[in-house]
């Protein structure tokens, strides 16, 4: 199964 | 004072619908301009964004900005006691420890008050850039749903391929393989039946099926969804709510090992 990736990897917090 | 009334209390019902299987608890954050939602689930791999315009209420007045805590089990139950053609009026005072749900019927002979405590919450916001996706897809919200249903009974994941000719998902596990390929659709005479492809450069993305079957429960409040893809980057899966505003999902893509 492929690994799940972080949302917050994708955008900046904040 | 916050004050903000829908005629037809089924739209928020829908809307809590939408959101209660991802989020446990969430700020609203309540302006001039309306009500805004963003909050990630608890895995932080997908992101809600509600936006519920304050033109598309019916009454609207917020006197000053408000952040209020909610637990969406909660706000859940309590939108569960509407009845179906009741209207909904959502009530805070400028410093709220409470926010008070009231439900009156068509011939307003019955009037119920909700009263809810607000929770302190941590502010975790992301800045989602402006991007230009390669693929934009509408279709059905019906036929999306059937397909994330359907697929995810061969795996835990599934890919969604687009490509000018259309867009393409599967989904593969130990019993074998699924796949489902949409067409561009010819004739435009049914907008809400339509499948509509906008692409740039094509795609190719896997997701995890567990978020998917979360976004389709948005499928009630809207006829169409929208799917915005480029490689490598978060899906938007977006529904419009009417004429008052918008629920977006983000979903992190899956990576191969």
């Amino acid at each position: 199964t492929p690994m799940q990736n972080d949302l917050q990897e994708f955008f900046a917090l904040i | 004072m916050f004050e903000a009334r829908l005629v037809q209390s089924a739209i928020l019902k829908k809307v809590l619908d939408a959101i209660k299987d991802l989020l446990t608890e969430a700020t609203f954050e309540c302006s001039d301009s309306g009500i805004q939602v963003q909050a990630m689930d608890n895995a932080h791999v997908s992101l809600v964004s509600l936006n519920l315009r304050s033109d598309g209420f019916d009454k609207y007045r917020c006197d000053r900005n408000l952040s209020m805590g909610m637990s969406i089990a909660c706000m859940s139950k309590i939108l569960r006691c509407a009845g179906s053609e009741d209207t909904v009026t959502l009530r805070a005072l400028d410093n709220p420890e409470n926010i008070v749900f009231i439900f009156e019927s068509p011939n307003k002979e019955k009037l119920a008050e909700y009263e809810m405590k607000l929770i302190n919450m941590d502010q975790e916001h992301l800045g989602i850039p402006e991007t230009s996706y390669s693929c934009i897809v509408k279709m059905p919200s019906q036929e999306f749903s059937r397909i994330c249903r359907d697929l995810s009974q061969f795996g835990e994941s599934i890919t969604f391929a687009c490509s000018k000719e259309g867009i393409k998902f599967s989904a593969s596990g130990d019993y074998g393989q699924a796949t489902i390929k949409l067409a561009q659709t010819a004739d435009a005479d049914n907008e809400e039946e339509a499948v509509s492809v906008n692409m740039q450069e094509p795609v190719k993305l896997t997701f995890s099926c567990r978020y998917l079957n979360c976004f389709i429960k948005a499928g009630p409040l809207c006829a169409q969804v929208q799917l915005s893809m480029s490689n490598d980057v978060p899906l938007v899966c977006e529904y419009k709510i009417g004429d008052i505003g918008h629920i977006r999902y983000y979903l992190a893509p899956k990576i191969d090992d």
